[in-house]
């Protein structure tokens, strides 16, 4: 998963 | 990705789109705050530091290099275009940065998810963001002749805010572990100041007649 995962909105 | 995100992020889009229409075409920016619009300006460039570093879509780092451009180039029509610079209602858009600025700046010094650069500059964004709309509120106040322009990109604005909403709630439910109290928190903040406005412009539009918020 994304190390700035929760972090894909705008 | 899910409808209700989408929808919200189309309609901002949308909003931004109304607003740099509106100025690049009819060559007025009348009001519309510079001060939101700065605000806007410092949210994106604090919040998108990620953007050559992390990638999440296509889809995202185009919607991120979107948002930067639009709010700098409305600044920037504001500040520097030669015929719009001349409708800014300068005496009217009085709200101070700093009081905005410095409180959401302390704020995430203490509330954050981790105490680096990125983390501490990421929730000052959301707390930003979610006062960003105040001094476009009170100039629409103090407006007396809200165009239908102005009106439909606050209302857009409000409307991605409330759709942002809907897909928390319903990535809570599909998404494991999907808890994120600071984005919630700053966003239900932001999207309870849109309630008086949403009201005034629904009131207006059902009874056909021209928006204007009371003094």
């Amino acid at each position: 998963r994304h190390f700035y995962s929760g972090k894909d909105e705008l | 990705m899910n409808i209700f995100r989408l929808a919200g992020d189309m309609t901002h889009l949308a909003s931004v789109l109304v607003l740099l229409l509106k100025i690049h075409t009819i060559k007025s920016c009348a009001g519309v705050s510079l001060k939101t619009q700065e605000l806007y300006a410092l949210v994106f460039a604090t919040r998108y530091l990620d953007i050559f570093t992390d990638f999440i879509s296509l889809y995202n780092t185009v919607m991120k290099l979107i948002f930067l451009g639009s709010s700098f180039s409305i600044v920037w029509y504001i500040r520097r275009h030669k015929i719009v610079r001349r409708s800014y209602d300068k005496d009217q858009d009085t709200f101070r940065h700093y009081f905005l600025v410095l409180p959401c700046l302390l704020l995430a010094l203490v509330i954050h998810e981790k105490f680096t650069f990125r983390e501490v500059m990421w929730a000052f964004s959301l707390y930003l963001e979610a006062v960003a709309i105040l001094p476009q509120l009170v100039l629409l106040q103090r407006t007396r002749n809200i165009d239908n322009l102005t009106g439909q990109y606050v209302f857009l604005l409000g409307a991605y805010r409330a759709l942002y909403i809907l897909n928390w709630i319903y990535r809570y439910f599909t998404e494991p572990h999907f808890v994120h109290w600071i984005t919630w928190i700053a966003g239900l903040v932001q999207t309870l100041l849109y309630a008086d406005f949403f009201y005034y412009y629904f009131e207006s539009w059902k009874n056909n007649v021209k928006l204007q918020l009371p003094a």
